[in-house]
């Protein structure tokens, strides 16, 4: 199973439509200070079902939205495709946000709720995704928690 | 312990050690499980010891010891939980030269078994992957992504 | 707000702000006083905006950014504050080459003024320092200190 | 006012005795990951007084002194010696650790308390000094300060 594509459009700084084949080996992801790498992560983590302002790095929902700036105009709603390969079977996950309907998740083109996605992440062996996800300056942090955390980190994966 | 979470705590012990060994060039590294009378005080510890030093706890690791020792802990569940993919935002960026190299050559290593996304500055990861992208800002506050021929860049 | 540090927190502001367009090319950044009903609610927040962006919240940020508004911050109360000497260890860590660069130019500008004593593994840095110790293992576990000739070196 | 010389004994990973002069302008310390170096900045933190266990990395003061290889012993106590230098004064802050003796301060030969280190560093004008010690990994940390914290951290420079 691996992250065939990510399409993003109207999230964070990423305006517009943007469409990312990935490698199902390593793909590297450079650029300057504030172009816009970790929220390719965030744009992923979302997409799974990631729901904590913190590790999204945003205070509101609103801030999902890519703000405009001098030259293109705000986003009224963002949406994040992800499409996923598993031998010859692929499935799509899609997020979409705007102010009035807020947060709505698809699954191969049903709309689904937040719980059902952990059903669907778990068929796709998905299921400890968050657990591989590791945020700029949080290398260290996983060997820094609690004793009891880190067994219920791990015991999700099982 | 759930039998099943025990064994495979025993599969990640080894795993784990062997991938502190391989990227510190030697030392230890452990989990244990930590028996409390109620589920609550009980957990996973991880001791580990830098190549010929003695015993000490997590904190007196450098900051370098410590990003090798949370990749290597990564890896070795990663492993045996068979989680496909992982995304990992500049964990290389407080190694030093030496050290990065054995980390890049891992992670090329580990991406013939799984996916990894990998964001860095560090040219050694960049080196070894198999697609590059360049995230550029196409004009002020708008971010763009360019696909960069590794050929022409090597 | 005292006199003292109400005219000091002016000057710092200011400083902020020009260490800020200096070091990110453009943007800008502020200090606010806060003044709330009792002491206890009043503080002083910080305004960041990186050029061509909106205004936003310091946690959107990128890791580059908050290091090099935090480098501004520093500066400019080093200098109002005329406290004479720094330690930083490894605040370039975080940097892309371009944003390295001026980072060492502002470090080697202000060591004219105050003494800097920085840990680094980036060589833009190094080669600007006008002492340069290597810190090195003479035997598993025992640190041994080492002056490196800067003329050989670069 | 600058640091012309420190001299470590028995501190943490500096086994034996060590004598470091500094540039009055900008000293790089580089070398691999463990070597060493975050803790010169330890050492130069504790020397100037400070005691949070959390800066300085340890869980206790007994982490403070070498705890020996395969072919040195370790120290019996810690000693490490600050010289200062203001155009022609010269001073020196001294602080040694033993486990019988408990931490010892001295400035200029003449033990003093924790308490009166205050007074020496506003003569050195070395008031907010810890201000100006950025551990590794903290430089970000600067602007997550909830705004009161920010102040009072300020205030104490002036
Ligand atoms: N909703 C939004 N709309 C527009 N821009 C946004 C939005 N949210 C965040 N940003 C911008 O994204 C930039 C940060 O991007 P990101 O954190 O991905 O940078 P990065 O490439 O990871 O940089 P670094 O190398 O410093 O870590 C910020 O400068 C911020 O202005
Ligand atoms: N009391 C002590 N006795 C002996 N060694 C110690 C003691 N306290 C810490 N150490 C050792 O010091 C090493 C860490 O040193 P330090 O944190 O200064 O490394 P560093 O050079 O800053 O590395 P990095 O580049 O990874 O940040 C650890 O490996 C630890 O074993
Ligand atoms: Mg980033
Ligand atoms: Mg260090």
């Amino acid at each position: 199973m691996y992250i065939e594509r990510l399409r993003l459009k109207g999230f964070k700084s990423f305006g517009g439509s943007h469409d990312l084949p990935f490698s199902p080996g390593m793909t590297a992801v450079v650029g300057p200070n504030g172009s816009g790498k970790s929220n390719i992560l965030d744009a992923l983590a979302w997409v799974l079902g990631e729901g904590s302002p913190m590790k999204l790095r945003i205070s509101r929902q609103q801030e999902l939205l890519f703000q405009g700036t001098a030259a293109s105009s705000a986003a009224k709603e963002c949406d994040v495709i992800l499409t996923l390969r598993d031998s010859d079977r692929v499935s799509t996950i899609r997020r979409t946000f705007s102010p009035d309907t807020g947060s709505v998740l698809f699954h191969d083109g049903q709309k689904i709720r937040l719980q059902d996605l952990d059903e669907v992440k778990r068929m796709l062996r998905l299921g400890g995704e968050t657990f591989a996800f590791i945020g700029q300056g949080e290398v260290a942090e996983t060997i820094r928690q609690r004793p009891l955390q880190r067994r219920m980190r791990l015991e999700v994966l099982f | 312990v759930g039998t099943l979470f025990g064994n495979a705590l025993t599969d990640i012990a080894a795993r784990f050690s062997d991938l502190f060994r391989h990227l510190l060039g030697g030392g230890e590294a452990r989990l244990e499980l930590l028996e409390g009378d109620s589920f609550w005080d009980s957990g996973v510890d991880i001791v580990a010891r830098p190549p010929g030093k003695k015993m000490q706890s997590l904190a007196q690791l450098s900051g370098g010891e410590q990003s090798l020792t949370g990749i290597s802990l990564l890896f070795a569940c990663m492993e045996v939980a068979a989680v496909p993919l992982a995304v990992l935002d500049e964990v290389d960026a407080a190694l030093d030269e030496y050290n990065l190299l054995r980390f890049a050559a891992l992670a090329r290593e580990y991406a013939t078994r799984l996916q990894l996304i990998v964001m860095t500055h560090r040219r050694a990861t960049m080196e070894r992957a198999d697609v590059l992208y360049g995230v550029t800002m196409s004009e002020p506050g708008l971010s763009q992504v360019v696909g960069i021929n590794l050929e022409d860049w090597r």
